[in-house]
């Protein structure tokens, strides 16, 4: 995350942290279920094997030297079918959910945002020189429109209608690499709903230049079944 | 008489498809127009010009009745009295659809000869339109449109056409009412039907998400009229607009023409803000960040299509902030080359209206509660001071903390003006405060008595530590107290060396295990769950049995730890 603060410690209990079976931090993802985790296929390009994955929850810093800390394997891998930058994780044993592990909340079925709403991004991916890093740091910007983000000044029609951009026009604040796979959430009454699986951008944090999510409410479906079959 | 093409609504980049019509070659659509006056075949409604080839078409239906196409090199030529469903003057000239009379009887076809035999027919009255059982006027009747009725006794009666009203037109969809078919401004209080874009496209509804997902909905945009598939500017672009129902065309502009009356006078507008400062009309000129504003007539050193001339209502004077397109406050373009456009630092009309509402009505008179209840979810006093003394930013202001707790979002809390509320239930009233360096604080409440304090049921616990006597997973969380084995067997104190002694699994050596007493734990990660050195000389070591908790009830995307919330915006 670039700029943007460290979190309070556990403020976002669904965040999760893609691992090697080193334990090297690579990608994000997100609780969506005691078992299930969401993050980006682009986060399994390296291995198609589950057992070179490791799973984190309940943690604050890289470090994982918190006692809260849960080291879950993979089980089963799911990268959608259509080759969109969204994928599933099937934990081999239900992750314990406690206060500093709790699943988000997933949108409804193609609900949409306004290209006003408040949204958050989480992760312990690079942070330009900004500061913060090893810890699990936020950001806060507005969603903004497709109609908008595809303009040529921002992203020129780059911007498929399954994904979602999210930033600040002057950019300064972003997501970025190491980021990816994890959650953007919007706060809808006193809930965060995941809205955002990041993606990509055009460098990080660049003016004009707000990062690229995939629209989660786009998969329910998909995220549906695979749950419900396997 | 002007132009005889100012009889025709004229739609280009379309093609309608018809039954009826016939080709000609003419030089240009005014001969094409002259051709459907002159057309003797069937009613000419419309007609078709391609100027490539010079082709004219035409028709005997009009858009209203029949499929329509788009196609870059054609113009549609429509009459536009077959469009009115409305009467001017007596109704002469009306060609609408109406087929009933004013008390709702069905009319006979001009064509007919039952029940009744008319003295009036198509052929007598060539150019009278006498169409269907449609309601006419063939002979300058001043009661307006009528028919033959097909109740045998009642020969004839009048039918209830509306007026059309100067300029304005009424279009295929009769139950909207009229609508003013031209824009003023940018169009942003366009109301019209419209629902083609420049280049003939048709526009998909608004809600509507496919061919195009899109968040422009009625929920997120209400008030900007979002109805049907009707061209509309609810962000502040330069006119109309429309997403289309070409998958790949996402959105275009629409071609509405503009009023010829002049904009309307601008309203006086505020010199301080309130709300997204879009009727700011003050003369700061400097950014935020202390850039000055470059000149809105001005193109260097950015070059940007915000100007007085194409938002002729928005006040884009000097080189003042202003909020022309729906921004979250307002802004300028900056004289510095690296900073293209920038928010400025308007001052919070909050100060104003608090002291106006104060002097509202009774329904305004303010309520005075010194204390709060239970969580104080439900205080609606006045305090708007924090426990340290900082005084509390509006509930409706952005500035000095960005933050979602509105009245929009939280429409049962009450966040009027700064007064300490607990829209979020925590544990008591709070607010934002108005120190940049302070986020948000408790407010300077005091819990009422507890002896006048109303019993309320108390919410589930939600609470999600986990059950102390229960284990999750392998169980080496497990802090519970059992302290015997499965078989029953009595486990050895974990400080103890006796009977077994074991220097690996101490409270010294695993001090994070929690070997406390002789109570069963699993310090080693064992997949067995939790186990114990037994006080039985026979037996070194037992699992012992304690129950897997049920899967703990959580509410998604509910922390238990408040966020930061931090955004640099």
């Amino acid at each position: 995350i670039v700029a943007g603060c460290i979190s309070h410690p556990h403020s976002w209990p669904w965040q999760i942290s893609l691992r090697t079976s080193f334990g090297l931090h690579f990608c994000g993802g997100t609780l969506i279920d005691p078992q299930w985790v969401l993050t980006a296929a682009h986060c399994l390009e390296k291995s198609s094997r589950p057992s070179a994955y490791k799973v984190y929850l309940g943690l604050h810093r890289e470090r994982a030297s918190e006692s809260s800390v849960q080291k879950i394997d993979v089980e089963k891998l799911f990268k959608e079918p259509h080759r969109v930058d969204i994928a599933l994780l099937k934990l081999k044993s239900p992750a314990i959910i406690n206060n500093h592990v709790i699943p988000v909340c997933l949108p409804k079925e193609n609900s949409v945002l306004g290209g006003r709403e408040e949204c958050y991004v989480t992760g312990w991916g690079d942070t330009k020189g900004t500061g913060g890093d090893g810890y699990l740091k936020e950001t806060g910007f507005p969603v903004i429109e497709n109609k908008i983000c595809n303009r040529p000044e921002f992203l020129n029609g780059k911007v498929k209608s399954h994904e979602l951009c999210a930033g600040n026009i002057h950019g300064g604040t972003d997501s970025c690499q190491g980021d990816s796979g994890g959650p953007l959430v919007c706060l809808d009454q006193d809930k965060f709903v995941q809205h955002g699986v990041t993606s990509w951008g055009l460098g990080c944090a660049q003016p004009m230049k707000p990062g690229v999510y995939v629209r989660v409410s786009n998969y329910i479906p998909w995220i549906r079944s695979v749950m419900e079959n396997n | 008489k002007g132009d005889v093409l100012d009889d025709y609504l004229r739609m280009d980049g379309v093609w309608i498809l018809t039954r009826n019509k016939q080709f000609y070659e003419t030089n240009n659509e005014i001969e094409c127009a002259e051709k459907c006056e002159a057309e003797r075949n069937f009613t000419c409604r419309a007609f078709l010009y391609t100027r490539k080839k010079l082709q004219c078409l035409t028709l005997a239906e009009n858009s209203k009745t029949t499929l329509i196409f788009s196609s870059t090199d054609s113009v549609l030529y429509e009459k536009r009295i077959y469009l009115l469903q409305c009467k001017r003057g007596i109704g002469k000239d009306y060609r609408g659809t109406e087929a009933k009379t004013w008390r709702g009887i069905p009319c006979q076809k001009w064509a007919e000869k039952t029940p009744h035999n008319p003295n009036i027919t198509p052929e007598k009255y060539p150019s009278a339109g006498l169409e269907e059982n449609y309601c006419r006027n063939p002979d300058d009747d001043v009661n307006g449109p009528w028919c033959y009725t097909t109740d045998p006794a009642i020969r004839f009666d009048y039918c209830n056409i509306p007026e059309c009203e100067g300029q304005v037109m009424q279009t295929t969809e009769a139950t909207e009412g009229p609508t003013v078919d031209c824009m003023i401004c940018n169009g942003e209080d366009y109301h019209g039907n419209v629902s083609r874009t420049e280049s003939g496209l048709e526009c998909q509804r608004w809600d509507a998400q496919e061919p195009h997902m899109h968040g422009y909905t009625l929920k997120h945009f209400p008030g900007k009229d979002l109805k049907m598939n009707y061209c509309r500017n609810p962000d502040g672009e330069l006119r109309p607009w429309c997403f289309t129902t070409s998958p790949t065309k996402r959105w275009e502009y629409c071609n509405i023409p503009r009023c010829t009356t002049p904009p309307p006078e601008p309203a006086p507008g505020r010199q301080c803000l309130s709300g997204r400062g879009e009727d700011y009309r003050g003369t700061i000129s400097v950014t935020e960040s202390g850039n000055t504003c470059q000149h809105w007539s001005s193109q260097s050193p950015h070059r940007h299509a915000r100007t007085p001339e194409n938002y002729p209502c928005k006040n884009l004077e000097e080189n003042y902030c202003r909020n022309p397109d729906g921004e979250k406050m307002p802004w300028c373009y900056t004289t510095n080359r690296t900073a293209r456009w920038e928010y400025c630092t308007i001052p919070s009309c909050d100060g104003v209206e608090q002291d106006t509402a104060a002097v509202d009505g009774p329904e305004q008179a303010q309520v005075t509660e010194e204390c709060y209840r239970g969580n104080g979810v439900s205080y609606r006093g006045t305090t708007s001071f924090t426990v340290t003394g900082k005084k509390c930013q509006a509930w409706n202001s952005m500035s000095p903390h960005r933050h979602n707790k509105t009245s929009d979002r939280f429409p049962n809390a009450d966040l009027r003006q700064n007064y300490c509320r607990n829209p979020d239930a925590d544990s008591r009233p709070w607010c934002y405060t108005t120190d940049p360096g302070v986020r948000w604080e408790y407010c300077n409440l005091k819990k009422c008595d507890d002896n006048l304090q109303i019993t309320l049921p108390k919410p589930p616990q939600t609470t999600l530590e986990p059950d102390p006597e229960c284990i999750n997973g392998n169980g080496k969380d497990y802090r519970g107290t059992v302290a015997k084995t499965a078989r029953g067997r009595t486990c050895q104190d974990w400080r103890s060396q006796r009977p077994h002694s074991h220097d690996y699994f101490t409270p010294l050596t695993h001090p994070e295990a929690g070997l406390e007493h002789n109570y069963c734990r699993n310090p080693d990660g064992d997949v067995n769950g939790p186990w114990c050195y037994t006080t039985d000389p026979r037996k070194a070591w037992e699992y012992c049995d304690i129950p897997k908790c049920p899967p703990a009830q959580y509410e998604c995307g509910k922390s238990k730890v408040k966020q930061k919330l931090c955004a640099q915006r």
